[in-house]
Protein backbone atom coordinates (compact mmCIF):
# COMPACT_ATOMS: atom_id res chain seq x y z
CA UNK A 1 0.00 0.00 0.00
CA UNK A 2 2.92 2.31 -0.70
CA UNK A 3 3.37 5.24 -3.24
CA UNK A 4 3.49 4.18 -6.72
CA UNK A 5 4.89 6.19 -9.83
CA UNK A 6 2.41 8.37 -11.31
CA UNK A 7 0.70 6.57 -14.33
CA UNK A 8 1.57 7.64 -17.38
CA UNK A 9 0.18 6.94 -20.70
CA UNK A 10 3.05 4.96 -23.06
CA UNK A 11 4.79 7.41 -25.59
CA UNK A 12 5.54 10.92 -25.12
CA UNK A 13 4.83 12.78 -22.32
CA UNK A 14 1.73 14.90 -23.40
CA UNK A 15 1.65 18.84 -23.27
CA UNK A 16 -0.02 19.74 -20.17
CA UNK A 17 -2.59 22.63 -20.05
CA UNK A 18 -1.72 25.87 -18.54
CA UNK A 19 -3.01 26.42 -14.72
CA UNK A 20 -6.35 28.12 -15.64
CA UNK A 21 -7.92 30.70 -13.35
CA UNK A 22 -10.72 29.93 -11.35
CA UNK A 23 -13.71 31.11 -8.84
CA UNK A 24 -14.93 30.03 -5.40
CA UNK A 25 -18.51 29.28 -5.32
CA UNK A 26 -18.79 28.02 -1.97
CA UNK A 27 -16.71 26.52 0.91
CA UNK A 28 -18.61 23.75 2.24
CA UNK A 29 -18.26 21.42 5.30
CA UNK A 30 -20.24 17.89 6.03
CA UNK A 31 -22.25 18.57 9.62
CA UNK A 32 -22.18 14.35 9.88
CA UNK A 33 -18.00 14.27 9.13
CA UNK A 34 -17.75 17.28 11.37
CA UNK A 35 -19.68 15.54 14.37
CA UNK A 36 -17.94 11.94 14.10
CA UNK A 37 -14.65 13.45 13.87
CA UNK A 38 -15.48 15.18 17.26
CA UNK A 39 -16.68 11.93 18.82
CA UNK A 40 -13.39 9.85 18.03
CA UNK A 41 -10.89 12.90 17.90
CA UNK A 42 -12.43 15.10 20.23
CA UNK A 43 -13.03 15.20 24.12
CA UNK A 44 -9.95 14.24 26.18
CA UNK A 45 -8.40 12.59 23.37
CA UNK A 46 -7.91 15.66 21.45
CA UNK A 47 -4.69 16.85 22.84
CA UNK A 48 -3.12 13.60 21.57
CA UNK A 49 -3.84 13.77 18.07
CA UNK A 50 -2.66 15.81 15.38
CA UNK A 51 -3.41 16.54 12.00
CA UNK A 52 -0.87 19.06 10.59
CA UNK A 53 1.27 18.56 7.59
CA UNK A 54 4.50 18.55 9.76
CA UNK A 55 5.78 15.98 12.26
CA UNK A 56 4.61 17.28 15.92
CA UNK A 57 8.12 18.27 16.95
CA UNK A 58 8.24 20.51 13.64
CA UNK A 59 7.83 24.18 14.52
CA UNK A 60 3.94 25.25 13.81
CA UNK A 61 2.62 28.06 15.46
CA UNK A 62 -0.01 27.23 17.59
CA UNK A 63 -2.23 29.64 15.44
CA UNK A 64 -0.80 27.94 12.43
CA UNK A 65 -2.27 24.80 13.76
CA UNK A 66 -5.01 25.42 14.93
CA UNK A 67 -6.56 27.05 11.51
CA UNK A 68 -5.26 23.79 10.64
CA UNK A 69 -7.82 22.36 12.65
CA UNK A 70 -10.43 24.14 12.03
CA UNK A 71 -10.36 23.78 8.38
CA UNK A 72 -9.40 20.32 8.37
CA UNK A 73 -13.14 19.03 7.27
CA UNK A 74 -13.66 21.96 4.70
CA UNK A 75 -13.63 21.70 1.15
CA UNK A 76 -14.35 23.76 -1.53
CA UNK A 77 -16.70 24.42 -4.78
CA UNK A 78 -14.63 25.87 -7.75
CA UNK A 79 -15.66 27.27 -11.12
CA UNK A 80 -13.29 26.75 -13.48
CA UNK A 81 -14.96 29.14 -16.55
CA UNK A 82 -14.73 28.10 -20.41
CA UNK A 83 -12.20 29.62 -22.33
CA UNK A 84 -8.49 29.77 -22.08
CA UNK A 85 -5.64 27.61 -24.18
CA UNK A 86 -7.25 24.55 -22.86
CA UNK A 87 -6.31 22.00 -26.11
CA UNK A 88 -9.71 21.04 -27.13
CA UNK A 89 -9.20 17.76 -26.61
CA UNK A 90 -9.53 18.39 -23.07
CA UNK A 91 -12.95 19.85 -23.72
CA UNK A 92 -14.58 16.95 -25.32
CA UNK A 93 -13.02 14.67 -22.57
CA UNK A 94 -15.25 11.88 -22.12
CA UNK A 95 -15.36 11.97 -18.18
CA UNK A 96 -18.05 14.61 -18.16
CA UNK A 97 -18.62 14.09 -14.42
CA UNK A 98 -16.76 11.94 -12.16
CA UNK A 99 -19.54 8.82 -10.96
CA UNK A 100 -19.93 9.31 -6.60
CA UNK A 101 -19.99 5.63 -4.70
CA UNK A 102 -22.98 6.26 -2.61
CA UNK A 103 -22.41 6.44 0.84
CA UNK A 104 -21.84 2.37 2.30
CA UNK A 105 -21.51 0.79 -0.76
CA UNK A 106 -17.74 0.35 -0.14
CA UNK A 107 -16.56 -1.98 2.58
CA UNK A 108 -14.65 -2.00 5.21
CA UNK A 109 -11.36 -3.56 3.48
CA UNK A 110 -12.04 -2.97 -0.03
CA UNK A 111 -9.47 -1.36 -2.00
CA UNK A 112 -8.89 2.07 -2.31
CA UNK A 113 -6.88 4.06 -4.60
CA UNK A 114 -5.78 7.74 -3.68
CA UNK A 115 -5.09 10.12 -6.34
CA UNK A 116 -3.54 13.31 -5.41
CA UNK A 117 -0.25 15.69 -5.49
CA UNK A 118 2.11 15.40 -2.63
CA UNK A 119 3.03 18.89 -1.85
CA UNK A 120 0.05 20.72 -3.70
CA UNK A 121 0.96 23.05 -6.71
CA UNK A 122 5.03 22.19 -5.96
CA UNK A 123 6.46 21.07 -9.29
CA UNK A 124 3.40 19.44 -11.19
CA UNK A 125 5.66 17.86 -13.60
CA UNK A 126 6.73 15.30 -11.39
CA UNK A 127 4.05 15.03 -8.40
CA UNK A 128 0.51 15.82 -10.40
CA UNK A 129 -2.20 13.05 -9.65
CA UNK A 130 0.28 10.26 -8.16
CA UNK A 131 -1.30 7.25 -7.17
CA UNK A 132 -1.40 5.45 -3.89
CA UNK A 133 -3.21 2.08 -3.12
CA UNK A 134 -4.79 1.16 0.62
CA UNK A 135 -8.09 -0.33 1.72
CA UNK A 136 -10.47 1.15 3.26
CA UNK A 137 -9.61 0.48 6.54
CA UNK A 138 -12.71 2.02 9.04
CA UNK A 139 -15.89 3.56 8.86
CA UNK A 140 -17.96 6.63 11.41
CA UNK A 141 -20.61 7.67 9.29
CA UNK A 142 -19.27 9.87 6.13
CA UNK A 143 -16.05 9.89 8.38
CA UNK A 144 -13.71 7.28 6.87
CA UNK A 145 -9.83 6.11 6.94
CA UNK A 146 -7.69 4.46 4.81
CA UNK A 147 -4.14 3.03 4.80
CA UNK A 148 -3.34 4.48 1.57
CA UNK A 149 -0.14 6.41 1.96
CA UNK A 150 -1.02 10.20 1.39
CA UNK A 151 1.41 12.75 1.69
CA UNK A 152 0.65 16.69 2.33
CA UNK A 153 -0.48 18.56 -0.57
CA UNK A 154 -2.82 15.38 -1.35
CA UNK A 155 -5.59 17.53 0.98
CA UNK A 156 -8.84 17.53 -1.18
CA UNK A 157 -7.48 14.80 -3.70
CA UNK A 158 -9.80 11.54 -4.86
CA UNK A 159 -9.94 8.40 -3.50
CA UNK A 160 -11.61 5.83 -5.97
CA UNK A 161 -13.11 2.55 -5.52
CA UNK A 162 -12.10 -0.59 -7.68
CA UNK A 163 -15.58 -1.43 -7.31
CA UNK A 164 -18.17 0.09 -8.40
CA UNK A 165 -15.19 0.15 -10.65
CA UNK A 166 -13.95 4.04 -10.97
CA UNK A 167 -15.92 5.68 -8.72
CA UNK A 168 -14.81 8.48 -6.24
CA UNK A 169 -15.55 7.51 -2.59
CA UNK A 170 -13.94 10.20 -0.68
CA UNK A 171 -11.72 13.40 -0.38
CA UNK A 172 -8.50 13.46 1.32
CA UNK A 173 -9.22 15.23 4.56
CA UNK A 174 -5.83 14.96 6.53
CA UNK A 175 -3.26 12.72 5.19
CA UNK A 176 -1.31 12.63 8.13
CA UNK A 177 -2.61 11.82 12.13
CA UNK A 178 -0.29 11.47 14.58
CA UNK A 179 -1.31 10.13 18.21
CA UNK A 180 0.51 10.39 21.14
CA UNK A 181 3.42 12.42 18.47
CA UNK A 182 3.53 9.15 16.96
CA UNK A 183 2.27 8.85 13.18
CA UNK A 184 -0.28 6.68 13.18
CA UNK A 185 0.09 5.56 9.05
CA UNK A 186 -3.78 6.28 8.37
CA UNK A 187 -5.38 9.01 5.81
CA UNK A 188 -8.56 10.71 7.35
CA UNK A 189 -10.90 11.30 4.57
CA UNK A 190 -14.69 12.64 3.81
CA UNK A 191 -17.08 10.29 1.99
CA UNK A 192 -17.60 12.20 -1.70
CA UNK A 193 -21.52 11.20 -1.48
CA UNK A 194 -22.29 13.47 1.50
CA UNK A 195 -20.08 16.18 0.31
CA UNK A 196 -22.44 16.69 -2.71
CA UNK A 197 -25.28 16.24 -1.00
CA UNK A 198 -23.95 19.31 1.14
CA UNK A 199 -22.63 21.51 -1.72
CA UNK A 200 -26.21 21.16 -3.88
CA UNK A 201 -27.48 22.30 -0.76
CA UNK A 202 -26.08 25.24 0.14
CA UNK A 203 -26.27 26.28 -3.44
CA UNK A 204 -29.86 26.15 -3.35
CA UNK A 205 -29.26 28.90 -0.60
CA UNK A 206 -26.86 31.32 -2.41
CA UNK A 207 -28.45 34.19 -3.71
CA UNK A 208 -26.95 33.58 -6.79
CA UNK A 209 -29.13 32.06 -9.42
CA UNK A 210 -26.05 30.73 -11.54
CA UNK A 211 -24.53 28.40 -8.50
CA UNK A 212 -28.26 27.32 -8.41
CA UNK A 213 -28.12 25.97 -11.58
CA UNK A 214 -24.68 25.01 -11.04
CA UNK A 215 -25.59 22.67 -8.36
CA UNK A 216 -28.02 20.72 -10.60
CA UNK A 217 -24.89 19.91 -12.69
CA UNK A 218 -22.89 18.01 -9.80
CA UNK A 219 -22.40 14.03 -10.31
CA UNK A 220 -25.28 12.35 -8.49
CA UNK A 221 -24.61 9.23 -6.81
CA UNK A 222 -23.70 5.95 -8.85
CA UNK A 223 -25.91 3.87 -8.79
CA UNK A 224 -27.78 5.32 -5.47
CA UNK A 225 -29.74 2.16 -4.06
CA UNK A 226 -33.19 2.94 -2.21
CA UNK A 227 -33.12 3.55 1.66
CA UNK A 228 -30.63 2.95 3.84
CA UNK A 229 -27.22 1.98 2.67
CA UNK A 230 -26.03 -1.19 1.97
CA UNK A 231 -24.72 -2.65 5.15
CA UNK A 232 -20.82 -2.64 5.80
CA UNK A 233 -20.28 -6.38 4.98
CA UNK A 234 -16.59 -6.01 4.76
CA UNK A 235 -14.60 -9.57 4.01
CA UNK A 236 -16.31 -12.18 6.53
CA UNK A 237 -13.18 -13.18 8.23
CA UNK A 238 -12.65 -9.25 9.74
CA UNK A 239 -15.68 -10.47 11.97
CA UNK A 240 -13.04 -12.38 13.91
CA UNK A 241 -11.72 -9.94 15.15
CA UNK A 242 -13.06 -8.73 18.99
CA UNK A 243 -12.18 -5.92 21.60
CA UNK A 244 -10.98 -7.42 24.89
CA UNK A 245 -11.10 -5.23 28.04
CA UNK A 246 -9.77 -6.42 31.19
CA UNK A 247 -9.30 -4.04 33.97
CA UNK A 248 -8.36 -0.98 32.96
CA UNK A 249 -6.39 -2.45 29.98
CA UNK A 250 -8.05 -2.76 26.44
CA UNK A 251 -6.76 -4.55 23.98
CA UNK A 252 -7.97 -7.13 20.59
CA UNK A 253 -8.64 -10.08 19.83
CA UNK A 254 -9.59 -13.09 17.73
CA UNK A 255 -12.47 -15.80 18.33
CA UNK A 256 -11.05 -18.98 17.56
CA UNK A 257 -13.98 -21.37 18.91
CA UNK A 258 -17.77 -19.95 19.57
CA UNK A 259 -16.23 -19.52 23.50
CA UNK A 260 -12.86 -19.49 22.68
CA UNK A 261 -10.78 -15.96 22.42
CA UNK A 262 -7.37 -15.36 22.03
CA UNK A 263 -4.95 -12.53 22.62
CA UNK A 264 -2.03 -11.22 23.93
CA UNK A 265 -0.84 -11.51 27.42
CA UNK A 266 -0.30 -7.84 27.73
CA UNK A 267 -3.68 -7.55 27.21
CA UNK A 268 -5.13 -10.10 29.72
CA UNK A 269 -2.05 -11.13 31.97
CA UNK A 270 -3.39 -12.82 34.83
CA UNK A 271 -5.01 -16.07 34.92
CA UNK A 272 -8.37 -16.54 36.25
CA UNK A 273 -9.21 -12.70 35.98
CA UNK A 274 -12.33 -11.59 34.54
CA UNK A 275 -12.72 -10.53 31.02
CA UNK A 276 -15.28 -8.74 28.84
CA UNK A 277 -14.97 -9.10 25.28
CA UNK A 278 -16.55 -6.85 22.96
CA UNK A 279 -17.82 -8.20 19.01
CA UNK A 280 -18.94 -5.81 16.82
CA UNK A 281 -19.88 -7.62 13.99
CA UNK A 282 -22.91 -9.02 13.08
CA UNK A 283 -24.10 -7.20 15.72
CA UNK A 284 -22.48 -5.50 18.95
CA UNK A 285 -22.33 -7.66 22.12
CA UNK A 286 -20.09 -8.16 25.01
CA UNK A 287 -19.60 -11.27 27.08
CA UNK A 288 -17.84 -12.09 30.37
CA UNK A 289 -15.21 -14.52 30.43
CA UNK A 290 -12.01 -15.46 32.31
CA UNK A 291 -8.43 -15.52 31.54
CA UNK A 292 -7.31 -19.62 31.68
CA UNK A 293 -3.96 -18.94 30.25
CA UNK A 294 -1.63 -16.85 29.97
CA UNK A 295 2.62 -17.46 28.90
CA UNK A 296 4.36 -16.00 31.54
CA UNK A 297 6.59 -12.78 31.29
CA UNK A 298 10.18 -14.34 30.52
CA UNK A 299 7.77 -16.57 27.63
CA UNK A 300 8.86 -14.91 23.81
CA UNK A 301 4.83 -15.59 23.44
CA UNK A 302 3.14 -12.70 24.47
CA UNK A 303 -0.27 -14.82 24.54
CA UNK A 304 -3.36 -15.26 26.74
CA UNK A 305 -6.52 -17.60 26.24
CA UNK A 306 -9.90 -16.27 26.99
CA UNK A 307 -12.50 -18.70 27.95
CA UNK A 308 -15.72 -16.89 27.42
CA UNK A 309 -19.53 -17.56 29.63
CA UNK A 310 -21.69 -17.57 26.38
CA UNK A 311 -21.19 -18.10 22.79
CA UNK A 312 -20.33 -15.43 20.88
CA UNK A 313 -23.42 -15.38 18.43
CA UNK A 314 -22.55 -15.11 14.82
CA UNK A 315 -18.73 -14.50 15.12
CA UNK A 316 -17.02 -16.76 12.68
CA UNK A 317 -14.19 -18.90 13.65
CA UNK A 318 -11.56 -18.17 10.91
CA UNK A 319 -9.55 -21.51 9.48
CA UNK A 320 -6.25 -21.16 10.84
CA UNK A 321 -3.43 -21.38 8.23
CA UNK A 322 -0.53 -24.39 7.93
CA UNK A 323 2.23 -23.04 5.63
CA UNK A 324 3.09 -19.19 4.95
CA UNK A 325 4.48 -17.53 2.03
CA UNK A 326 6.61 -14.28 2.17
CA UNK A 327 5.58 -11.33 -0.20
CA UNK A 328 1.88 -12.71 0.09
CA UNK A 329 -1.18 -10.07 0.34
CA UNK A 330 -1.89 -10.13 4.30
CA UNK A 331 -4.65 -7.88 6.80
CA UNK A 332 -4.57 -7.14 10.32
CA UNK A 333 -8.20 -6.33 11.65
CA UNK A 334 -7.98 -4.29 15.21
CA UNK A 335 -9.36 -1.97 17.36
CA UNK A 336 -5.81 -0.16 17.50
CA UNK A 337 -6.32 3.42 17.72
CA UNK A 338 -9.55 4.21 18.27
CA UNK A 339 -10.57 1.22 21.16
CA UNK A 340 -14.67 0.86 21.23
CA UNK A 341 -15.13 4.11 19.74
CA UNK A 342 -15.19 2.56 16.40
CA UNK A 343 -15.55 -0.86 14.81
CA UNK A 344 -11.79 -2.86 14.17
CA UNK A 345 -9.82 -1.24 11.74
CA UNK A 346 -8.21 -3.19 8.44
CA UNK A 347 -5.07 -2.32 7.62
CA UNK A 348 -3.19 -4.24 4.92
CA UNK A 349 0.26 -4.96 3.62
CA UNK A 350 2.17 -8.12 2.69
CA UNK A 351 3.55 -10.56 4.78
CA UNK A 352 7.24 -9.38 4.97
CA UNK A 353 8.78 -11.91 6.72
CA UNK A 354 8.29 -15.11 8.42
CA UNK A 355 11.21 -15.68 10.99
CA UNK A 356 12.01 -20.08 11.48
CA UNK A 357 13.94 -21.81 13.88
CA UNK A 358 14.63 -25.26 13.28
CA UNK A 359 12.34 -25.22 10.23
CA UNK A 360 9.47 -24.02 11.67
CA UNK A 361 8.10 -20.46 11.78
CA UNK A 362 8.21 -18.56 15.27
CA UNK A 363 7.46 -15.02 13.89
CA UNK A 364 5.59 -12.96 11.33
CA UNK A 365 6.55 -9.81 9.90
CA UNK A 366 4.05 -7.40 7.60
CA UNK A 367 4.21 -4.38 6.30
CA UNK A 368 0.27 -3.22 7.71
CA UNK A 369 0.48 -0.71 10.12
CA UNK A 370 -0.13 -1.80 13.36
CA UNK A 371 -1.28 1.06 16.48
CA UNK A 372 -1.67 0.48 20.03
CA UNK A 373 -4.78 -1.38 20.83
CA UNK A 374 -4.17 -3.60 17.85
CA UNK A 375 -2.33 -6.17 20.11
CA UNK A 376 -4.12 -9.32 20.10
CA UNK A 377 -5.45 -9.05 16.99
CA UNK A 378 -5.93 -11.14 14.09
CA UNK A 379 -3.32 -11.34 11.30
CA UNK A 380 -5.27 -12.96 7.95
CA UNK A 381 -4.20 -14.19 4.17
CA UNK A 382 -6.05 -12.43 1.93
CA UNK A 383 -5.93 -15.11 -0.74
CA UNK A 384 -7.34 -17.70 1.68
CA UNK A 385 -8.70 -15.84 4.82
CA UNK A 386 -7.18 -18.10 7.28
CA UNK A 387 -6.06 -16.92 9.77
CA UNK A 388 -1.75 -16.96 10.35
CA UNK A 389 -1.01 -15.25 13.88
CA UNK A 390 -1.72 -13.35 16.39
CA UNK A 391 -0.17 -9.14 16.76
CA UNK A 392 1.96 -8.95 19.11
CA UNK A 393 3.84 -5.48 18.79
CA UNK A 394 4.55 -2.97 16.52
CA UNK A 395 8.30 -1.61 16.80
CA UNK A 396 10.18 1.70 17.99
CA UNK A 397 13.08 2.59 18.01
CA UNK A 398 14.44 3.35 21.74
CA UNK A 399 17.02 5.69 21.10
CA UNK A 400 15.01 7.93 19.46
CA UNK A 401 11.27 7.19 20.43
CA UNK A 402 9.86 6.91 17.03
CA UNK A 403 6.97 3.77 16.47
CA UNK A 404 6.88 2.29 13.37
CA UNK A 405 3.54 0.84 12.72
CA UNK A 406 4.39 -0.78 9.38
CA UNK A 407 6.58 -2.89 11.34
CA UNK A 408 5.04 -5.19 13.36
CA UNK A 409 5.75 -8.81 14.64
CA UNK A 410 2.91 -11.39 14.80
CA UNK A 411 2.63 -15.18 16.94
CA UNK A 412 2.03 -17.62 14.02
CA UNK A 413 -1.01 -19.59 14.11
CA UNK A 414 0.64 -22.83 13.81
CA UNK A 415 2.82 -22.48 16.96
CA UNK A 416 -0.47 -22.51 18.55
CA UNK A 417 -2.69 -24.23 16.89
CA UNK A 418 -1.99 -27.75 18.32
CA UNK A 419 -2.41 -26.50 21.63
CA UNK A 420 -5.59 -25.11 21.03
CA UNK A 421 -7.05 -27.47 19.86
CA UNK A 422 -5.94 -30.18 22.59
CA UNK A 423 -7.49 -27.72 25.00
CA UNK A 424 -10.38 -26.90 22.58
CA UNK A 425 -11.23 -30.91 22.95
CA UNK A 426 -10.05 -31.81 26.50
CA UNK A 427 -10.03 -28.91 28.65
CA UNK A 428 -6.28 -29.92 29.12
CA UNK A 429 -3.99 -26.87 29.05
CA UNK A 430 -0.62 -28.69 28.87
CA UNK A 431 -0.17 -28.00 25.93
CA UNK A 432 -0.26 -24.19 26.24
CA UNK A 433 2.12 -24.37 29.25
CA UNK A 434 4.72 -26.14 26.42
CA UNK A 435 4.63 -22.33 25.17
CA UNK A 436 6.14 -21.48 28.09
CA UNK A 437 9.18 -24.03 27.79
CA UNK A 438 9.94 -22.20 23.88
CA UNK A 439 13.87 -23.26 23.09
CA UNK A 440 16.60 -20.35 23.61
CA UNK A 441 16.94 -19.63 19.95
CA UNK A 442 13.03 -18.52 19.91
CA UNK A 443 13.41 -16.28 22.93
CA UNK A 444 16.39 -14.42 21.27
CA UNK A 445 14.43 -13.82 18.26
CA UNK A 446 11.58 -12.25 19.67
CA UNK A 447 14.46 -10.22 22.16
CA UNK A 448 15.67 -9.34 18.56
CA UNK A 449 18.99 -10.52 19.23
CA UNK A 450 21.46 -11.75 17.44
CA UNK A 451 21.04 -15.68 17.08
CA UNK A 452 23.30 -17.27 19.67
CA UNK A 453 26.79 -18.42 18.13
CA UNK A 454 27.82 -22.11 18.33
CA UNK A 455 29.54 -22.61 21.52
CA UNK A 456 31.87 -25.51 21.14
CA UNK A 457 31.13 -28.18 23.50
CA UNK A 458 33.53 -29.44 26.65
CA UNK A 459 35.11 -32.53 25.79
CA UNK A 460 35.80 -33.01 29.78
CA UNK B 1 -1.35 -2.18 -11.26
CA UNK B 2 -3.65 -4.97 -11.94
CA UNK B 3 -6.99 -4.47 -14.37
CA UNK B 4 -9.33 -4.35 -11.97
CA UNK B 5 -7.28 -1.08 -11.62
CA UNK B 6 -7.48 0.08 -14.80
CA UNK B 7 -10.81 2.14 -15.06
CA UNK B 8 -10.19 3.74 -11.72
CA UNK B 9 -6.54 5.19 -12.30
CA UNK B 10 -8.03 6.31 -15.29
CA UNK B 11 -11.39 8.12 -13.35
CA UNK B 12 -8.11 8.88 -10.61
CA UNK B 13 -6.10 10.31 -13.25
CA UNK B 14 -8.58 12.12 -15.32
CA UNK B 15 -10.27 14.18 -12.64
CA UNK B 16 -7.54 15.11 -10.73
CA UNK B 17 -5.89 18.22 -10.16
CA UNK B 18 -3.82 21.00 -8.42
CA UNK B 19 -5.67 24.12 -6.69
CA UNK B 20 -3.36 27.06 -5.69
CA UNK B 21 -4.25 30.60 -4.26
CA UNK B 22 -2.82 33.43 -3.90
CA UNK B 23 -2.97 37.72 -3.06
CA UNK B 24 -3.69 39.24 -6.54
CA UNK B 25 -0.48 41.56 -6.91
CA UNK B 26 1.18 40.23 -4.19
CA UNK B 27 3.36 37.40 -5.05
CA UNK B 28 5.71 37.71 -1.91
CA UNK B 29 2.49 37.35 0.34
CA UNK B 30 3.27 33.20 -1.00
CA UNK B 31 0.94 31.16 -2.35
CA UNK B 32 -1.49 28.20 -0.86
CA UNK B 33 -2.14 24.90 -2.37
CA UNK B 34 -4.27 21.56 -2.40
CA UNK B 35 -5.01 18.80 -4.77
CA UNK B 36 -8.57 18.37 -5.97
CA UNK B 37 -11.00 16.47 -8.04
CA UNK B 38 -12.91 17.64 -11.13
CA UNK B 39 -16.53 16.67 -10.59
CA UNK B 40 -17.31 18.16 -13.83
CA UNK B 41 -15.54 19.18 -16.94
CA UNK B 42 -18.80 21.05 -19.06
CA UNK B 43 -19.06 23.25 -16.61
CA UNK B 44 -15.56 23.00 -15.14
CA UNK B 45 -16.22 22.46 -10.91
CA UNK B 46 -13.69 21.48 -8.65
CA UNK B 47 -14.05 19.84 -5.51
CA UNK B 48 -10.46 20.57 -3.67
CA UNK B 49 -9.38 20.99 0.11
CA UNK B 50 -10.91 24.26 2.21
CA UNK B 51 -7.98 24.39 4.19
CA UNK B 52 -6.11 27.17 1.75
CA UNK B 53 -8.80 29.48 2.13
CA UNK B 54 -7.97 29.92 5.87
CA UNK B 55 -5.55 32.91 4.52
CA UNK B 56 -8.10 34.64 3.13
CA UNK B 57 -11.12 35.03 5.17
CA UNK B 58 -12.68 37.81 5.55
CA UNK B 59 -13.68 37.10 9.17
CA UNK B 60 -10.76 34.82 10.04
CA UNK B 61 -10.65 30.84 10.49
CA UNK B 62 -12.67 31.60 13.51
CA UNK B 63 -15.79 31.60 10.86
CA UNK B 64 -15.38 27.55 9.97
CA UNK B 65 -16.41 26.56 13.65
CA UNK B 66 -19.26 28.60 13.81
CA UNK B 67 -21.89 27.11 15.38
CA UNK B 68 -24.32 25.76 12.43
CA UNK B 69 -22.21 27.19 10.32
CA UNK B 70 -22.38 24.13 7.09
CA UNK B 71 -20.87 26.68 4.10
CA UNK B 72 -19.86 30.24 3.71
CA UNK B 73 -20.27 31.85 0.17
CA UNK B 74 -17.39 32.31 -2.20
CA UNK B 75 -17.66 36.18 -1.12
CA UNK B 76 -16.25 35.18 2.41
CA UNK B 77 -13.01 35.91 1.43
CA UNK B 78 -10.92 38.61 0.44
CA UNK B 79 -11.16 40.08 -3.12
CA UNK B 80 -7.78 39.44 -4.03
CA UNK B 81 -7.72 36.21 -3.95
CA UNK B 82 -6.76 34.47 -7.04
CA UNK B 83 -7.03 30.74 -8.28
CA UNK B 84 -5.62 28.75 -10.82
CA UNK B 85 -6.45 25.20 -11.18
CA UNK B 86 -3.97 22.92 -13.15
CA UNK B 87 -4.71 19.08 -14.36
CA UNK B 88 -2.93 16.74 -16.40
CA UNK B 89 -2.68 16.21 -20.26
CA UNK B 90 -5.85 14.23 -21.25
CA UNK B 91 -5.29 10.46 -21.12
CA UNK B 92 -6.48 9.82 -24.97
CA UNK B 93 -5.79 12.35 -27.66
CA UNK B 94 -9.97 12.70 -29.43
CA UNK B 95 -8.02 14.27 -32.46
CA UNK B 96 -5.96 11.34 -32.79
CA UNK B 97 -3.09 13.91 -34.17
CA UNK B 98 0.53 13.64 -33.25
CA UNK B 99 1.57 15.84 -30.83
CA UNK B 100 4.56 18.15 -31.43
CA UNK B 101 7.49 17.01 -29.58
CA UNK B 102 8.62 19.83 -26.53
CA UNK B 103 11.88 21.34 -27.64
CA UNK B 104 14.36 21.66 -25.57
CA UNK B 105 13.15 18.42 -23.31
CA UNK B 106 15.99 15.94 -22.72
CA UNK B 107 17.64 13.52 -20.81
CA UNK B 108 21.14 14.02 -19.72
CA UNK B 109 22.55 11.04 -18.29
CA UNK B 110 24.12 11.92 -14.98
Amino acid sequence: AGPEPPTRAAGRPRPRPPPRPAELLLLLSCPAFRAHFARLFGAEAAEQWHFANSAPHDELSEEEEEDQLRALGWFALLRVPPGGETPPELERAPAAAVAVAPLGTVPKGAPLLACGSPFGAFCPDIFLNTLSRGVLSNVAGPLLLTDARCLPGTEGGGVFAARPAGALVALVAAPLCWKAREWVGLTLLCAAAPLLRAARAAAHRLRCPEASALAALLPPEAGSPRGSPLPDLGPPWAAAAVLVECGTVWGSGVAVAPRLVLTCRHVAPREASKVLVHSATPKSVAVWGHVVFATQEVCPYDIAVVSLEEDLDGVPTPVPAEHFHEGDPVSVVGFGVFGQACGPSVTSGILSAVVQVEDAPVMLQTTCAVHGGSSGGPLFSNRSGDLLGIVASNTRDNNTGAAYPHLNFSVPITVLQPALQRYSQTGDLSGLRELDRAADPVRVVWRLQRPLPDVPRSKL
Amino acid sequence: MGRQWEPSTRAAVQSGCVVSACRAGRPEAGSWSCSGVIVSRSPGLVLCHGGIFTPFLRAGSGSLTEAGVAFLPGDSCRDDLRLHVQWGPPASSASGHAEPERPGVCTPRC
